[in-house]
């Protein structure tokens, strides 16, 4: 069954977006289908696939707010049995406007529900923050991938993160799971991104990927030209290193 | 007059805090009384400046939204002249509580406005988001200041940012004024620094500091031993940087 992956973390630019892209991407060079669900005002995953967020008809903030459908929205990309459910500025305003209106946590998941069988993965790119954008997004995963960079903030926003999962599969959604720990930016030239990493597995065991990525300049320059990482620049180690965390993610499915 | 000096982008991971932690070591050690605002539920400023958020007895939280008195919050710092208003994770909640608020915009001011004059310097840390939280940042302040990674993704949430400047300044804050831009986290041996730079420097003019901060370790460090960075290694580049850049903007002033 399709799995759901909630990629969030309050931290800001810690490769939330980044990591979306590319596991998405690297997941359908493996010929599964798999959709990108962009719920940040920002729009970053959206211009990273290439498309302009300013020219879109219909965005996610329209099937949270104006029940427009998930067929009027939905976009491919680049990349063969890649989509995405692209974002907007408009978003920017739906916290608050979230905030009074009815089944306000379900919103999306009543949206994606019909469509959900259409993918083998869902990734949902979550904004730096625990309001109800990320809260809906928590509401219909099946699992939470936290990306952690090996700095020292890293860490501080952690504890809040999992305390609001528990208050989610408590009240709303039971089978939201903590799925995996992906550490990022990992500087081998420093004792920070060390300290961090062994901090970080001694906490979490099982739950953090073998696989760590690199900090390195072609996973920063991919955005510009619109395309994943595997399609820019293919046998660099930012691709190699999704590559391998996106088999990782894979075989943990075979497991159960 | 004292500058209150929001420190603000949505864009998430940009060196708000490290900027805010920064500036304001520097102008305290150049004599100026300077205070750093935490307004961000990770609380990063303030365990950037040694303080424990978990071990506090109030915070922003209860200022902003149970009346508590600013004396019985603020905290000194291992520098002279610098104070902090601390953080808690408890303002994780504040975005949803302050939505149907009565004065739900005013209530930073209100509360820091008897104390104003006490110091030089304001500087407030921003959370990465254009919510309540920052509307109350953006309602106190004499001037915004924004700090842009130089990377891809820093000029996407800037247009939505200066949108909601001039909002605040035509209905709540007509002395809200852009400060200071500051490009942060260059890193001279990539063409995509040069290429953000040229582009905002284009777009942006004088306002744009001719300091730039470098991509620097040991400025990733320093909150791990809750000191700025020009006590914890004052002749390190990124040191070097915060202090020529605080000087740009203490001229400002002085030019009135
Ligand atoms: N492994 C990496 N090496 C170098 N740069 C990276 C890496 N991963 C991400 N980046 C860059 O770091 C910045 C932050 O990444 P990204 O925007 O994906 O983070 P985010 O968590 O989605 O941010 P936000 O909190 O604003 O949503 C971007 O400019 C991105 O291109
Ligand atoms: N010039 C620099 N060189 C190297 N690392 C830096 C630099 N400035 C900041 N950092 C590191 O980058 C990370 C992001 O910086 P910081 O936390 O200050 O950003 P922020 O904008 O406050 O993030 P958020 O959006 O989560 O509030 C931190 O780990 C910080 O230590
Ligand atoms: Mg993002
Ligand atoms: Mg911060």
């Amino acid at each position: 069954s399709t799995r759901i992956i909630a990629v969030a973390n309050m931290k800001g630019g810690v490769a939330k977006t980044t990591t979306s892209i590319n596991l998405a991407a690297c997941l359908a060079e493996m010929g599964k289908t798999a959709l990108v669900v962009d719920l940040d005002p920002q729009a970053n995953a959206t211009s990273g696939l290439g498309i302009d967020p300013r020219a879109l008809e219909g965005s996610i903030y329209e099937i949270l707010l104006e029940d427009l459908s998930f067929e009027d929205c939905v976009e491919g990309t680049s990349v063969k049995g890649l989509f995405i459910l692209p974002s907007t500025p408009d978003l920017g305003g739906a916290e608050v406007e979230l905030a009074t209106a009815y089944g306000r946590e379900h919103r999306l998941s009543r949206a994606l529900e019909p469509h959900i069988d259409d993918y083998d993965y869902i990734f949902i790119d979550c904004p730096p923050s625990l309001g109800l954008l990320t809260v809906n997004a928590l509401t219909i995963a099946t699992e939470i991938l936290i990306p952690i960079q090996c700095e020292y903030f890293a860490l501080e926003g952690l504890g809040q993160l999992l305390e609001n999962m528990d208050l989610i599969r408590q009240h709303i959604n039971p089978n939201l799971e903590l799925g995996h720990i992906l550490l990022v930016m990992f500087n081998s030239s420093t004792n920070l991104s060390k300290q961090v990493e062994d901090e970080v597995r001694e906490k979490f065991g099982d739950k953090v990927c073998k696989q760590m990525i690199p900090r390195s300049v072609s996973l920063a320059e991919a955005p510009k030209t619109g395309q994943p990482i595997t399609k820019y620049k293919p046998s660099s180690r930012g691709a190699v290193a999704y590559k391998a965390a996106a088999k990782e993610i894979l075989a943990a499915e075979l497991n159960g």
